[in-house]
């Protein structure tokens, strides 16, 4: 947080757009700055109301260079915005820099991430050190849909406001099946992250994991905090490395050992002890590969190989995904099994064969569990 | 005529990565000229950028260093006076 600041000292604020950039539509900029605020106040009890008259506390515009506060933007790229800590007058507000290309999606500085980023600090964040950090000083362009807050901004945010308080308390402890777990058996299911684990396939999702036993065995389905309490939910990837009877799980510039079935006491880890370049803020999948002998790592359209035998990145990556796995582009979990890599992405499952080199089978993703 | 000045020059890394810490580090002006007994002020500015960005803390421009210098990012300055 800013030194000597506290935060605003009241919990329903106001915001205004001042004026909108060319480069969206004016309901898109409407849309990202909506959908910034929310990203706050899910996990706070502050609110925020827009108006379209008088001064607000969080003020918005885009400008171009000299902008009258002293802090001049530089043209494209560089500096994309900034915003100010909580205090009346300039305080809160936050100016985007105009001579950037703004988007809704990947093409140009997509306005939501911008935004969430900046709203940190008009609530009185500062930057954080934690590369996986939304309040990191660094652009990193996460999906929209796929955002969640990481959790150093969520300690961050609540050590001003507090926690959002929910509407009802839970009188019964939270189980697997309730309403709002996601079930396998849905046709368009999608996995967060795919590992074999001593013979059986563990399939992460948000809070939970399906674990099937065998290829005969209904699946299990349980809470990641029931088996792994010291383990974070929405893993975003994991693998197994048989030799070394260990499972890798990552979430954000972190990972965590699973030694057997425990958590190794020095868990988590950081991403960048393996060998990552520090512009890689979270691993999308990962696989040990037997035919190469080899650990992938996937990130965006990219994949790193990793030695075990070394425990070092092997030189000239990161390489295109599509270089080495022919007919993929994006890989969202993967895991190895009876000599096949398999593949998730969206709502397909690839069989790859690491030997051929190509994709050997279509599948539907939730071909390996047995509802 | 090239839109920036080619990357890897040491020269121009040394160039950009003073406006750099200028922006965003409260870098004082002439640094260069500003040596004293100890560590060049310069050195001070990146060793304190790397240790706030989590990178390895070398006080030298190296090319991860440079590579997070020349990511975009947000204008909010990471140390110095708030204005």
């Amino acid at each position: 947080i800013f030194p000597g600041n506290k935060g605003w000292n009241k919990k329903e604020l106001t915001y205004r757009i001042l004026n909108y950039t060319p480069d969206m539509l004016q309901s898109e900029v409407d849309y990202a700055i909506q959908r910034a605020f929310k990203v706050w106040s899910d996990v706070t009890p502050l609110t925020f109301t827009r108006i379209y008259s008088g001064v607000s506390d969080i003020e918005i515009s885009f400008a171009a260079q000299v902008h009258n506060d002293y802090y001049p933007f530089d043209g494209p790229h560089g500096t994309l915005a900034h915003a100010f800590a909580p205090s009346s007058g300039i305080g809160g507000d936050a100016h985007f820099d105009e001579d950037e290309t703004w988007t809704s999606g990947s093409n140009g500085y997509n306005l939501f991430i911008v935004a969430a980023h900046e709203f940190g600090h008009s609530l009185g964040l500062f930057h954080s050190s934690d590369p996986s950090a939304l309040m990191y000083p660094t652009y990193h362009f996460t999906e929209p849909s796929e955002f969640r807050l990481p959790e150093d901004d969520v300690n961050g945010i609540q050590s001003l406001y507090g926690a959002r308080t929910a509407p009802e308390e839970p009188t019964v402890p939270e189980k697997p099946n309730d309403p709002s777990t996601p079930s396998t058996c849905l046709p368009n299911i999608t996995f967060d992250a795919v590992t074999t684990l001593r013979g059986e396939i563990i399939f992460f999702k948000e809070k939970t994991f399906w674990r099937q036993i065998s290829q005969n065995s209904e699946v299990e389905q349980h809470l990641i905090s029931t088996f792994w309490p010291t383990l974070p939910n929405h893993i975003q990837a994991a693998y197994e490395f048989q030799d070394r009877d260990q499972v890798l799980a990552f979430k954000g510039a972190k990972y965590w050992v699973i030694s057997g079935y425990e958590v190794t006491e020095d868990s988590p880890k950081s991403i960048y002890d393996l060998g990552f370049p520090r512009t890689v803020r979270k691993v999308d999948a990962a696989v040990y590969d037997d035919n190469s002998r080899k650990t992938y790592f996937f990130v965006n359209d990219n994949y790193w190989s990793y030695d075990e035998q070394k425990q070092s990145m092997d030189s000239g990556f990161p390489k295109k995904i599509v270089d080495r796995f022919p007919g993929l582009t994006k890989i969202r979990a993967a895991f190895q099994k009876d000599g096949f890599l398999y593949f998730f992405d969206g709502h397909h499952q690839y069989e790859f064969s690491s030997a051929k080199r190509r994709v050997t089978r279509l599948l539907k993703n939730n071909s390996w569990i047995k509802c | 005529f090239p839109a920036e000045p080619p990357r890897g020059n040491e020269e121009n890394d040394a160039k950009f990565a003073e406006e750099y810490l200028k922006r965003y580090y409260n870098l004082q002006n002439n640094v260069r000229q500003s040596r004293k007994k100890g560590e060049n002020p310069l050195t001070l500015k990146i060793k304190e950028m790397q240790q706030f960005l989590g990178l390895k803390v070398t006080g030298k421009l190296d090319s991860e260093t440079m590579e997070v210098m020349h990511q975009p990012r947000c204008g909010f300055v990471d140390a110095g006076e708030f204005n």
